[in-house]
């Protein structure tokens, strides 16, 4: 199955 | 005391049609430069970055930046009260708790003004960095639509697969499976047709459908959209607002996280 990912994961949080 | 006048008042229409379905509330961040904002959805699986460039308005005034906490659904609700051929006047007061938009149609026989209130939202902003991305495919933003949609049909996950031989869309579910392969356009003659593809490296990534098919809502702002990726990297999708002469008006951008295969 597809885990869907957070941007969180990706993006800083400022 | 900010306020903004738009001549082109159907722009900010399709703006509030691109974001409403995908965001609940957001704040307008207005300073000189623009009206930008920049908000995740509910889940932070995707984002929204847009801005409104301010000489995109035929006068625009912004003694002091403000942030203008907005309910989406109920702007969206207000806006649908102007007609497309409306200009369109935003004010608000820089200690304002609430916001002002003002339709006036082209013969200015029929001026409507709606005040609505405004929010306190804490505008939590993600720091997205600048990217130098594997892949950018440009292509004619109804082509993207029909291709979510289509593909929507057989699965809920679509793996791009972007080589140096085009780009191909796949999509698999219980039902079958199905491929939409767009090869590079060789005759670059009506430059808004054309399937561009710019590669440094193949890139493959699997996308919800359930998103993009939100992203494609802004398809009326631009007859082109650019699909920007990196491997283990959000999708950017971008929609620019150009002016008649082609020069920006602003733009809309949607982040996507990629599904991983587990």
């Amino acid at each position: 199955i597809n885990y869907q990912n957070k941007l969180v994961d990706y993006f800083f949080d400022r | 005391m900010f306020e903004a006048r738009l001549v082109e008042g159907s722009l900010l229409k399709k703006v509030m049609e691109s974001i409403k379905d995908l965001l609940n509330e957001a704040s307008w961040d207005c300073s000189g430069n623009g009206m930008c904002l920049q908000a995740m959805d509910s889940s932070h699986v995707a984002l929204v970055s847009l801005m409104l460039k301010s000489d995109g308005f035929e006068n625009y005034r912004c003694d002091r930046s403000i942030s203008l906490g907005i309910n989406l659904a109920s702007m969206s609700k207000i806006l649908k009260c102007a007609s497309n051929d409306d200009i369109i006047t935003i004010r608000a007061e820089d200690d304002a708790d609430a916001i002002t938009f003002m339709f006036e149609s082209p013969k200015q026989d029929r001026v409507s003004d709606y005040e609505m209130k405004l929010m306190n939202l804490d505008t939590e902003h993600l720091g997205i960095p600048d990217t130098e991305y594997a892949c950018v495919i440009k292509m004619p933003s109804g082509e993207f639509s029909r291709i979510c949609r289509d593909l929507s049909v057989l699965g809920d996950s679509v793996i791009i697969c972007c080589t140096k031989d085009g780009v191909r869309f796949s999509a698999k579910g219980d039902l079958g499976n199905g491929n939409i392969k767009l090869a590079q356009s060789a005759n670059v003659d009506k430059e808004e047709e054309a399937v561009v593809v710019d590669m440094r490296e193949a890139v493959t990534l699997t996308f919800s459908l359930r998103y993009l098919n939100f992203f494609t809502k802004a398809a009326p702002l631009s007859s082109q959209v650019s699909l920007s990726m990196s491997e283990d990297v959000p999708l950017m999708v971008e929609y620019k607002i150009n002016d008649k002469e082609g020069d920006s008006k602003g733009y809309v951008r949607y982040y996507l996280a990629p599904k991983i295969e587990d």
